[in-house]
């Protein structure tokens, strides 16, 4: 946790990225664009966590377990940004970073 | 006539004030008049609620509750080192406090419920935040949010992708289609020379963005000027002057009550109490006619101080304060006969390149846009809410510039402020300023941006490369604005704060939420554990039972022919060693006609083996006589006149 508390640290359980996938109209949409999602998780090398909230479209992916080395990790991470970045269906993404918040 | 035997009620001065009257937010009245928060859930998205201390228990709302930091649904805070994870429960406090349960304090609204979002005691990302701005926002109807970005005086930060959307999709779908109502606070950098401009959740259209002022009126050290800060409430101020009292929790260190609350913390969750009083009555007052019923509402007071300006529609408004004090009688009453404001209308202008040099102190670059009848025809805006730019500049130092907006009015608003400790190199890119304090006035006409270098003549000279206008606002004329105040004014006697008057509300819509119920991954593994033990126990089980019967057959049953049911013995029968279950197989005429066997195998039949008592079914035993293959008998085998086939 000493570690993961840097700002713009990567997330806590490691790499994650948000995906805001092209949304398709009619029904099962949501069914459809789940499946998307999974498919699009497995060919980056990354899990399919669910939808973020109540954001239709958006999508958090992240580091399956076992990557633990530094250099796994970095070549995961440039995998993922190979194919978020190429996908047709991908109309944003962005890797998850810590945020620093105080109260007040 | 209120009374509370809370034995910290009398200490609760910024609920009624003896020492200093008129120096509270003035709810008793309302109180009186039995609205006190009913049917009204606020969220407090902190470090956790301590629900279970008895001055908060009767009003939990668990169903509006969540721990994003464990990913339950408890928002117990967790003890740590720093005997901090109580501030979630104070501001909980303030909202909510049960009012005579003889413990500590009262909430302003202790008739509403009061949930809690665990998020900040841990790692926060984007999506968490996102996460967390729309959880249970069917049920949750206010989110009090006392934190930020640093406030460290250099910082420029805000809410990221998903939580901007979070933000945007809460006020559009929020509350059935009303609006969540965020309520922030605008932040403790004060003797940092901070701005609350420089904060993205306290600039943002979609906040109830509150300052603090202390027991005295006066803006505490800790308090920041703002243009887009829209109203001011009580809190704590310098060491001799009172702190708000409240909740505490009773962990570690804590005692379930503290006097000691205080900061743009502690503010802003009264500002969320009042709130909820203006819901208790009129629930479907959207997002912007809260923020339009704090502009009309909040009252400006002497303060020498405090620049305060009155702009083109009448509103004063100065940084320090906002628009003034939040005053509980007003708001109610406001709320009480307020129709809604038409829809939100906006105006983008061009991206406007200019590639501009940025002088020094006191020559300052002055850029201008006009903004026509025929720009706003389409969009039908008459009179402006919040009014955005977003700029982005080169400069060696980002903290030496200064930058002000002068709306068509002549109204000058400090969007960005010099900051002395902000030495970063890398300038604005993109970042959105607001104000405020142009609201009602009318929109058309040319807007001024003026931009400076503040700082030291040594350095490189700063470049404006581009900004962009964003006007928001409604169809309301100026005439409509009049008249709207006048409506007020003529409400603030309480005349129509009673039961027998209502205006109707309209239902609202049904948006379902993502989750009924989720399956934690605490409960998940638990499942799957005891589940695989089962399966384990099962499969050993039968294992055990299948080879056992096997042997039983090989042994005596099944070496050749059809299967022979044993036989047994009446004294097998009187010892209990007598197998129980009904074979399961059909009796056959040697003649080919089947007939179903109804009870156990008689003794007479000579080839029965010993009779089988529970256990005999060793491993060896096959079970699966049923299967045994079909031989054809000898006749000394034939029993009777029929054979078992099993």
């Amino acid at each position: 946790l000493a570690e993961t508390d840097r700002p713009g640290a990567q997330g806590p359980g490691g790499l994650s990225w948000a995906v805001h996938l092209d949304s398709l109209e009619g029904e099962g949409q949501e069914e459809t664009l789940e499946q998307q999602a999974d498919a699009l998780a497995q060919a980056a090398g990354l899990l399919n966590a669910g939808r973020i909230g109540e954001l239709q479209g958006y999508y958090l992916f992240t580091q399956p377990a076992g990557h633990q080395q530094e250099q796994q990790v970095e070549a995961l991470r440039q995998q993922a940004e190979t194919v978020l970045a190429r996908h047709e269906a991908v109309r944003w993404h962005s890797e998850q970073r810590l945020l620093k918040r105080a109260k007040r | 006539s209120v009374h509370f035997n809370d034995p910290k009620y009398p200490q609760q001065w910024h609920l009624n004030n003896r020492r200093s009257p008129g120096r509270d937010i003035n709810v008793t009245g309302v109180w009186e008049r039995n609205v006190t928060g009913r049917g009204v859930t606020v969220v407090v998205v902190d470090d956790g609620v301590e629900h279970t201390i008895q001055d908060i228990a009767p009003n939990y709302s668990p169903e509006g509750s969540y721990d994003l930091n464990s990913n339950d649904p408890d928002p117990m805070p967790h003890p740590d080192v720093e005997n901090g994870n109580h501030h979630g429960t104070r501001c909980a406090g303030e909202i909510a406090a049960v009012p005579n349960n003889s413990f500590c304090a009262v909430g302003v609204a202790y008739g509403s419920r009061i949930a809690g979002i665990r998020v900040l005691d841990g790692p926060l990302t984007d999506s968490m935040e996102a996460v967390a701005f729309n959880k249970h926002y069917q049920i949750n109807d206010i989110y009090s949010c006392s934190w930020g970005p640093d406030d460290d005086g250099k910082t420029v930060d805000g809410p990221h992708q998903l939580g901007k959307a979070a933000l945007q999709h809460g006020v559009i779908a929020g509350r059935r289609g009303f609006g969540s109502i965020f309520v922030v606070a605008s932040g403790n950098g004060g003797q940092h020379n901070d701005n609350c401009n420089y904060d993205g959740y306290a600039n943002s259209i979609y906040t109830v963005t509150i300052g603090a002022v202390d027991e005295e009126g006066r803006m505490p050290f800790y308090a920041e000027e703002c243009a887009s800060m829209l109203a001011v409430t009580f809190s704590g101020g310098d060491k001799m002057l009172r702190s708000i009292v409240t909740t505490d929790w009773d962990l570690q260190k804590g005692t379930g009550c503290t006097e000691g609350h205080t900061g743009t913390s502690a503010a802003a969750p009264l500002a969320a109490g009042m709130i909820a009083l203006m819901l208790q009555v009129r629930p479907c007052l959207t997002w912007r006619d809260v923020q339009h019923i704090i502009v009309f509402t909040a009252t400006q007071y002497e303060d020498r101080r405090a620049d305060w300006v009155t702009n083109e529609a009448g509103f004063s408004h100065s940084h320090q304060h906002g628009f003034g004090l939040l005053n509980a009688w007003r708001l109610v009453n406001a709320a009480k006969i307020w129709t809604s404001v038409p829809y939100l209308a906006s105006y983008v202008s061009p991206v406007l390149k200019e590639n501009k040099a940025i002088p020094l102190s006191p020559h300052s670059l002055e850029v201008l846009w006009n903004v026509s009848r025929t720009d706003l025809e389409m969009s039908g805006l008459k009179t402006l809410e919040h009014v955005a730019v977003t700029v982005s500049i080169t400069h060696p130092r980002r903290g030496s510039l200064e930058l002000k907006l002068f709306c068509p009015s002549g109204m000058m608003s400090l969007i960005g402020a010099p900051r002395s400790m902000d030495s970063d190199p890398n300038g604005f890119n993109d970042w959105t300023f607001s104000t405020v304090r142009c609201w009602g006035e009318r929109a058309k006409g040319t807007y001024r941006l003026m931009v400076r270098d503040v700082g030291d003549e040594t350095l490189q000279p700063g470049i404006l490369q581009q900004w962009q206008l964003t006007l928001y606002g409604s169809v309301w004329s100026p005439v409509d604005i009049k008249d709207r105040q006048r409506l007020l004014e003529s409400a603030m006697s309480g005349k129509y704060l009673h039961d027998g008057f209502t205006l109707p509300c309209p239902p609202g819509l049904k948006i379902p939420e993502e989750d009924g119920y989720t399956i934690t991954p605490n409960t998940l593994k638990t499942l799957v554990l005891v589940g695989s033990f089962t399966i384990f126990w099962t499969v050993y089980y039968m294992l055990e039972i299948y080879l056992s019967q096997r042997n039983v057959a090989t042994h005596r049953v099944c070496r050749s022919g059809p299967c022979h049911w044993p036989q047994r013995s009446q004294k097998a029968r009187e010892e209990g060693t007598e197998l129980e279950s009904v074979p399961l197989c059909n009796s056959k005429d040697p003649d080919g006609v089947e007939t179903e066997r109804e009870g156990p195998p008689t003794t007479s039949d000579p080839l029965a083996p010993d009779l089988l008592a529970p256990g005999d079914w060793g491993p060896s035993q096959d079970r699966s006589t049923l299967n045994c293959p079909h031989h054809h008998l000898a006749p000394d085998l034939l029993q009777g006149k029929e054979e078992q086939i099993c």
